[in-house]
């Protein structure tokens, strides 16, 4: 080697002109393929269609029956193991995927009676304190990315951006339809738009004067457009309709009252956001007050991490948007290949507001955990059988039922709000 | 699964964890 290294002499000669020639097309092809990924396919009323984009083997996880292996997957984690198996099971479980058995409720692991049942565990009271900062985590697991969100495109690894509008939905007028609680209806209550005219004040609480003696609009089922102002548009469908059934949570009408107060305390609550004429405003109506922008985080929840998910903050949860979509996996090696992961994938949005403005909390599903459970939703049936519809569309349910006086379902820091189940 | 959180918050608000930093239910993110 060094004798070749040392003696061999080195010759320069000019290549062939058909060896250049061959490098300019590989690097035009290469160019223009780079090109294709980034081009932005819009539908007749300009909005970005949503398709796989990555490299090839994206493309072939792509093609697997993702949605039905998820189905199998839960149906087989559901099936009942044998008591003795149970705790040798669930500790190897917890060994291979890091799960803290000294947290959970209840701790006897025998008390598990599937490893879906044991993936959906409780914790025990006060193993998670709460900071009382304005923001908290809703969940365990790792921060993946987070920021500001720039000309309405969120970032979901650097240099490949999806856009808010898709992730939270559009608004789209053609196809609006009245979307209505069902307690709403039973209770005939009157759903007038709350807006800046009239507000009363009881006990530091503001509130619309239609709020509180009934507004003028005909009793019945109110319809979307009743609907309270939003920082969110007003609701679309491109689903079939829903009624969204609020579970009222077991207590009694005291206590509901002092839960909702100390939501709207924390929240600083005035009925009435007054968000539009904002200084930006997304097709979605997500629009920000002067003053402040929109920010966004992303949590990644591994298998061995408690599934349950909280309210990061004192809001009120005005709708939910639930988006039928495909199971990729969503860990962090997808997220770097798969572009619009987050809006491909079948989640839930719930929209409503906090003390700041619009708040939003999206849980995205994947292939293992293809079930998201919202508490106060018993209408909300995710990861069910069909051919998902196309990209971006998606149903929508009210919650203005919840609470009369906030229009929506109140939550305080860190209270308990549902899950991911394993398929 | 993940969680995506969007909203809206005063030009002042700061994260108080760093990307890839592991997190649980209650703790600090923002303030």
């Amino acid at each position: 080697l060094i004798n070749a290294w040392t003696e061999t002499p080195t010759k320069w000669y000019p290549l062939p002109l058909a060896v250049g020639a061959l490098l300019l097309v590989a690097m035009q092809y290469r160019k223009k393929v780079k090109r294709a990924s980034k081009e932005v396919h819009v539908d007749e009323d300009g909005m970005e269609v949503i398709r796989l984009k990555g490299p090839w083997h994206v493309h072939v996880i792509g093609a697997l029956p993702l949605r039905y292996i998820s189905r199998l997957w839960g149906h087989v984690n559901s099936l009942e193991l044998p008591v003795w198996f149970r705790p040798i099971g669930f500790r190897l479980y917890a060994v291979a995927f890091g799960c803290n058995l000294d947290e959970i409720e209840p701790s006897d692991l025998r008390a598990y009676r599937s490893l879906g049942d044991f993936f959906y565990r409780k914790l025990k009271p006060g193993a998670r304190p709460v900071d009382d900062a304005i923001l908290v985590s809703p969940a365990d697991g790792r921060m993946l990315h987070f920021g500001t969100i720039e000309d309405l495109h969120i970032e979901q690894v650097k240099g490949i951006t999806y856009s808010l509008d898709a992730l939270l939905g559009v608004e789209h007028p053609k196809s609006r339809i009245s979307v209505h609680s069902t307690l709403a209806h039973e209770h005939n209550r009157d759903m007038s738009v709350v807006d800046d005219r009239e507000f009363a004040n009881v006990n530091g609480i503001d509130y619309s004067l239609d709020q509180l003696i009934g507004g003028s609009s005909t009793p019945g089922t109110p319809t979307s457009e009743d609907m309270p102002a939003s920082p969110v548009a007003t609701p679309l469908k491109f689903g079939a309709q829903i009624d969204a059934s609020v579970v009222e949570p077991e207590r009694s009408i005291q206590e509901t009252l002092v839960h909702d107060a100390s939501v709207a305390l924390e929240m600083g609550f005035k009925a009435s956001v007054p968000l539009t004429g904002g200084k930006r405003r997304s097709t979605s109506g997500t629009s920000v007050k002067p003053g402040n922008a929109l920010y966004f985080s992303v949590i990644y929840l591994a298998p061995g991490d408690y599934h349950r998910f909280h309210s990061p903050t004192a809001w009120v949860v005005e709708k939910r948007r639930h988006f039928v979509g495909e199971l990729y996996s969503v860990s962090p090696y997808m997220a770097k290949r798969l572009e619009n992961l987050f809006v491909l994938n079948e989640r839930v949005a719930l929209l409503g507001r906090w003390r700041h403005g619009f708040f939003s909390m999206i849980p995205v599903g994947a292939t293992n955990v293809g079930s998201i459970k919202i508490n106060f939703d018993q209408a909300l049936s995710t990861n069910v059988r069909g051919r998902p519809p196309p990209p971006g569309t998606y149903t929508e349910a009210v919650y203005a039922a919840a609470s009369p006086i906030l229009n929506g379902q109140p939550l305080t820091a860190a209270q308990e709000m549902g899950g991911f189940c394993l398929g | 699964s993940t969680i995506v959180l969007v909203f809206e918050a005063p030009d002042d608000f700061e994260f108080t964890v760093k990307a890839g930093q592991k997190v649980k239910v209650g703790q600090r993110l923002g303030d």
